[in-house]
């Protein structure tokens, strides 16, 4: 039990520490918070109990009900997903697990190397493509993302692949240029397949704080996002973010990965996230 | 801006009579608010408030400044101290320096270890690398590409399966060459893992560095302390590295790892070329994080 006794002014003081370290944001805290007092007010019970579960309560109301299931394509096309983010966030590794995980439901995968700037880009993807058995789209380091894009799209069409898979380079949501580069991919890919891409997700590190928030914002300006994956939630970071943008822009979480490995991806549940914080 | 909101709070009191307990409450509800925003660790803003009503209480309400402008001044200041007053650079010795890059996955360490060997270089240092992360795929082509991109020479063994046994053949090769400072690429881990952490531990006794440093992304929010004393508690950090602060993230990752290690930042990462890494400024980065 986090809070013992009698409901006291000193344990909202104790929920605002534990719900701000999870990055939800002081804003979010405050007015669940506000809410939370407004309830027990009126509540006849006084045990701090009681209290937990009203966070929870209030925590899944802030978080919007939202699909969190993967799109597929609604003809016979593949599903084209296509996987954006700040630096480092965890896309590339993300890719493969996403792979993996469809492999696994028996699909056929294909992958587009669209990262053609950093350094051993292609790679790494390579690499994963290798171990996953996955068809790789490639081209030379420094070529142009959104002919990769072209390419893979048509390879996919001609494979006949349930899923194209596109990795791109890791950018800062404040560089208009590069942002100017994800659009010209997205509309490559609708030049072949019209609705593609199907799923355009965002990858948000655990670990991130407020600066989550205008990174989603923008990316989702620019593109429309369909998701969120949550990565590196095996580490002590809560990623409560997540709670405040969903509660800004209903912008469903679809995954969250949980390590290094191609197996490390888990569908996003909102009840389990909501007990996750607390523990 | 923090000071707008400030000089609000205190539109009613008069140029007259000293701060108070109660007339500066909002003041610091108000700065309270904006760390938490810019991602200053709870627990090191509460010291920080409690800091920074202890200095304001009794003081007395300036005439040539308006109260929301003292009290800027006082956050300001004790942030200043709280951060270091100047730039903190690496200090190096003419040879045989060694320096440890270590961090969380997906930080920049790997992009960092290169900066900061063309930096060394135009300071007229010979830098070496070593490819020390065998786990990330193609992590070692990374840094080899770096390499050859900048000229500078990278010891790897893609068929070594023992990190130690790597930075052992890197000593050997300084050790036979003119290089001056060596900077070791190490593998993304968490602080909670044990094994990783202890390959840390080895990698140290191995290798004797001068420095080890940590590279931390500059949006990391709260869970900056948790990482950062996790990592000074096991292997004890000389500096840290922020990067990624040509983002509009505010940055106040930096006020917390400063206040809970002590360590010194003393770089800052500026972008994804080589050449984008600054000296750390304190003036700047409190600026950044006070908004
Ligand atoms: N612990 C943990 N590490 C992860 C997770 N996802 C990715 N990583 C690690 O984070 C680091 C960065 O992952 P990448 O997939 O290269 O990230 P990226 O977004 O593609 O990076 P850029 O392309 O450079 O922008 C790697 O070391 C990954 O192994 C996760 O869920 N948990
Ligand atoms: N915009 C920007 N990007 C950066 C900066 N530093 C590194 N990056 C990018 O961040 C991503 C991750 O950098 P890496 O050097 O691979 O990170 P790492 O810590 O070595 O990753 P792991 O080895 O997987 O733990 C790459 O896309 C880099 O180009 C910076 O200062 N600004
Ligand atoms: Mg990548
Ligand atoms: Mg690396």
């Amino acid at each position: 039990t986090l809070f013992r006794g009698e409901i006291s002014s000193d344990m909202y003081e104790d929920i605002e520490e534990i719900l701000v370290q999870t990055d939800m944001g002081i804003d979010t805290v405050m007015k669940l918070v506000g809410n939370i007092e407004n309830r027990l007010s009126r509540s006849s019970k006084k045990d701090s109990a009681v209290v937990v579960d009203a966070i929870k309560t209030e925590l899944l109301a802030m978080m919007n009900q939202t699909d969190n299931t993967l799109r597929t394509a609604s003809s016979p096309v593949p599903t084209v997903i296509m996987l954006v983010g700040v630096n480092g966030t965890g896309k590339t590794t993300s890719v493969a697990k996403m792979a993996n995980h469809l492999l696994k439901q028996k699909k056929k995968v294909m992958l587009a190397a669209c990262d053609t700037f950093r350094g051993a880009a292609i790679e790494q993807l390579d690499i994963w493509a290798q171990r996953t058995g996955t068809y790789l789209v490639k081209h030379q380091h420094g070529a142009d993302a959104a002919a990769v894009a072209y390419d893979a799209c048509q390879a996919a069409i001609a494979r006949n692949v349930d899923y194209l898979l596109i990795d791109t380079a890791g950018r800062l949501h404040t560089n208009k240029n590069l942002m100017e580069e994800l659009k010209k991919i997205k509309r490559t890919v609708q030049k072949l397949i019209p609705e593609a891409p199907h799923e355009i997700l965002i990858t948000i590190d655990a670990v991130s704080g407020q600066n989550a928030l205008p990174q989603v914002q923008i990316f989702n300006d620019q593109l429309s996002l369909t998701g969120m994956i949550l990565t590196k939630l095996d580490g002590t970071a809560k990623g409560g973010i997540v709670i405040k943008i969903q509660h800004e822009i209903s912008l469903p979480v679809k995954f969250i990965g949980v390590g290094e490995g191609m197996d490390d991806l888990l569908p996003f549940s909102n009840q389990e996230f909501v007990n996750a914080l607390f523990e | 801006s923090l000071s707008d909101k400030l000089t609000k709070v205190f539109r009613n009191l008069r140029g007259y009579g000293k701060l108070s307990e109660s007339n500066i409450k909002d003041a610091l509800r108000e700065i309270k608010l904006a760390l938490l925003e810019a991602d200053v660790n709870y627990k090191v803003v509460k010291s920080f408030i409690d800091a920074v009503k202890e200095k304001s209480v009794g003081e007395e309400v300036l005439k040539s400044v308006t109260p929301g402008q003292q009290i800027v001044k006082i956050v300001h200041d004790e942030m200043v101290s709280l951060m270091g007053n100047k730039a903190e650079a690496l200090q190096l010795r003419a040879k045989g320096n060694r320096i440890m890059i270590v961090g969380l996955q997906g930080s920049g360490k790997t992009t960092t270890a290169a900066k900061l060997a063309v930096h060394f270089r135009k300071m007229g240092h010979k830098p070496h690398l070593a490819a020390l992360d065998i786990q990330r795929p193609a992590a070692i082509d990374q840094l080899v590409f770096l390499g050859k991109q900048n000229n500078i020479p990278v010891t790897f063994d893609k068929n070594d399966k023992k990190v130690v046994s790597i930075a052992k053949k890197a000593l050997e090769h300084v050790k036979n060459s003119d290089c001056t400072v060596s900077l070791f690429d190490t593998a993304g881990r968490l602080h909670i893992d044990d094994q990783l952490m202890a390959e840390l531990e080895a990698l140290k006794d191995v290798i004797q560095p001068h420095e080890i440093l940590f590279v931390a992304d500059a949006m990391t929010g709260q869970d900056a302390v948790n990482s950062v004393s996790q990592f000074n508690e096991r292997l004890g950090i000389s500096g840290v590295i922020l990067t990624k602060l040509d983002g509009d993230a505010r940055g106040g990752a930096a006020l917390s790892i400063r206040a809970t290690t002590g360590c010194p930042i003393r770089y800052v990462g500026l972008g994804e070329k080589v050449s984008d890494i600054e000296l750390f400024h304190p003036d700047r980065m409190v600026s950044r994080i006070l908004g």
